[in-house]
């Protein structure tokens, strides 16, 4: 008999973020509170790469995005990517 | 494509299937889709692949469930299916499948199930070297999306495989072979199978000069030794250069290295003479029939504590405070453990650490209390594995994580190991040299 599917374990986005390498782990240790721009910089580094709309909120196609079946290999291996630049 | 940064330095590659009890598919077909996922990399460049029976294949293929080992457990069905290693030495080029999964083997279709064909080819990339990439067609797009068995490789990926691994000069590409249930055979390509002698785990580091990604930590495939195959002959002064430690700490801003009875104290110009020296002639009224310390660390407050056993001891410099030692469960510790592993106050956030088997506690130093929310699993400090024998953080301000004979350096920031690989302690912090080592006693 088939079995139900399991509550994903990165169920909230920051967990979620943090597996796939959008935001540093080191935050679930410490408990450092991020400001919201960290957040929204992680979800439009997401979006991005999920080629869906770039909008840094979480909005249905980044919930949708999220639910899909992936690879567990962080697809960002270095901050680098979420760092501003200097012009 | 993206480039993790390290490739296998020769091209014919071995894999070895390493699950023995698959319940739900045949094994049979399961080589033979994971065979066809091998080609479909093979088929666009030089590289090679031969299934081999042997542990000591260049990537081992398993089917896992839940926590299993390397610090990426798998949750379950759905969502993450499985995951690899970049190549490298150890468990370097391996692939984990979520064995919950609802595998189709064979071709077959379902809503509810998934391609293990599909899922392979992609996580073979990183086998050989490939991170993810944004191309949403991509193979090694993080998203797995439905494809035919007889699909070309995407543009994204082929150049990403040529240019690690050059183009295939030559057009010996044939029919991908077919799994025979009634033989249990899966045919070899003779044309593109070069002989290959011996079969041994090969070293495959070779850098890259395109971004450089740092791999997921590679550790040792073994399982850890149990403590009690660790421990040394007791009586006997142990070689430094030649053993593993029980605990390692910064007490009074030297570094001691603990293992059974003796210590090793480190300072600014190397080992001090005379060591190593007893653990109870530097701190007294331990027990007289202790064979090993667990764990040492010096608290905020100048105090050093000692973990034995299920007990924990606190020292004012040499002597023990009275009222101790203390059992385990006085810190709040569940009353089942029998040891620690290790203790840091852990320079990020100068918060107190408690790591055992494969979980941790955080401490509040104020109420001498383990932290609600705790124990973790272990797999958040990325690489040091699990069951680890030592842990500190030294004067460059870096945590380490000491196990076996060796020891990582652990980005606090990044929350992994620096290096996937492992360094040997005597050769680092004792500077033996990779062959000697045996009778230098702390002798220098």
């Amino acid at each position: 008999r088939r079995r139900t599917r399991s509550t994903p374990i990165f169920d909230d986005v920051h967990g979620y973020l943090m597996k796939f390498g959008y935001l540093p782990e080191s935050d679930l240790e410490t408990g450092n509170l991020m400001d919201g721009n960290q957040l929204h910089e992680a979800l439009r580094t997401l979006q991005t790469f999920g080629n869906i709309p770039v909008t840094g909120k979480m909005d249905a196609a980044t919930k949708q995005l999220m639910k899909k079946p992936r690879c567990g290999v962080p697809d960002i291996s270095q901050p680098t990517g979420q760092r501003r630049t200097k012009r | 494509y993206n480039l993790q940064g390290q490739k296998w330095n020769h091209v014919n590659l071995t894999w070895s299937l390493r699950t023995r009890r698959l319940d739900k598919v045949d094994h049979g077909w399961v080589r033979s889709d994971l065979n066809r996922a091998f080609q479909v990399w093979s088929k666009h460049s030089k590289l090679t692949f031969r299934e081999v029976n042997s542990e000591s294949a260049d990537i081992l293929v398993f089917f896992e469930k839940g926590y299993h080992g390397d610090g990426y457990p798998f949750d379950g069905p759905g969502q993450v299916l499985a995951h690899a290693f970049f190549p490298g030495t150890g468990r370097g080029g391996d692939a984990h499948f979520d064995e919950e999964e609802e595998w189709l083997v064979a071709d077959k279709t379902s809503k509810d199930g998934t391609s293990l064909f599909r899922v392979a080819v992609h996580e073979f990339g990183h086998s050989l070297g490939l991170s993810h990439s944004s191309v949403p067609n991509a193979l090694m797009f993080p998203w797995y999306q439905d494809m035919q068995s007889d699909f070309e490789l995407p543009n994204d990926d082929r150049i990403g495989i040529q240019v690690l691994y050059g183009v295939k000069d030559e057009k010996s590409w044939g029919n991908i072979p077919v799994y025979n249930p009634q033989t249990s055979i899966i045919p070899v390509l003779s044309t593109t199978v070069p002989t290959i002698t011996a079969v041994t785990r090969s070293t495959a580091i070779t850098s890259y000069t395109t971004p450089v990604t740092p791999s997921k930590p590679t550790t040792s495939r073994t399982m850890p030794p149990r403590r009690a195959e660790v421990a040394v002959v007791v009586d006997e002064k142990p070689d430094f250069c030649n053993t593993s430690f029980d605990a390692v700490s910064i007490i009074r801003k030297e570094t001691f290295f603990f293992k059974g009875k003796y210590t090793w104290r480190l300072g600014p110009k190397g080992l001090y003479a005379g060591y190593p020296a007893q653990i109870s002639r530097l701190w007294y009224n331990l027990p007289s029939n202790m064979t090993q310390v667990d764990a040492v660390y010096e608290r905020q407050d100048g105090k050093i504590v000692f973990f034995i056993g299920r007990k924990y001891y606190v020292f004012d410099g040499n002597n023990p405070l009275p009222g101790y030692p203390k059992p385990l469960t006085a810190l709040g510790l569940p009353d089942e453990l029998d040891h620690v592993d290790a203790a840091i106050v852990w320079g990020h956030n100068s918060k107190t650490y408690i790591f055992s088997g494969t979980m941790y506690w955080r401490c509040d130093d104020e109420t001498e209390q383990m932290e609600l929310d705790y124990p973790r699993d272990m797999s958040i400090w990325r690489g040091a594995g699990y069951n680890i024998d030592a842990a500190f953080q030294w004067h460059d301000g870096a945590t380490y994580f000491f196990k076996n004979r060796d020891f990582w350096k652990f980005n606090d920031l990044r929350m992994r190991v620096e290096q996937e690989e492992p360094r040997s302690i005597g050769e680092f912090w004792f500077n033996c040299t990779a062959t000697g080592g045996s009778g230098r006693n702390g002798d220098r």
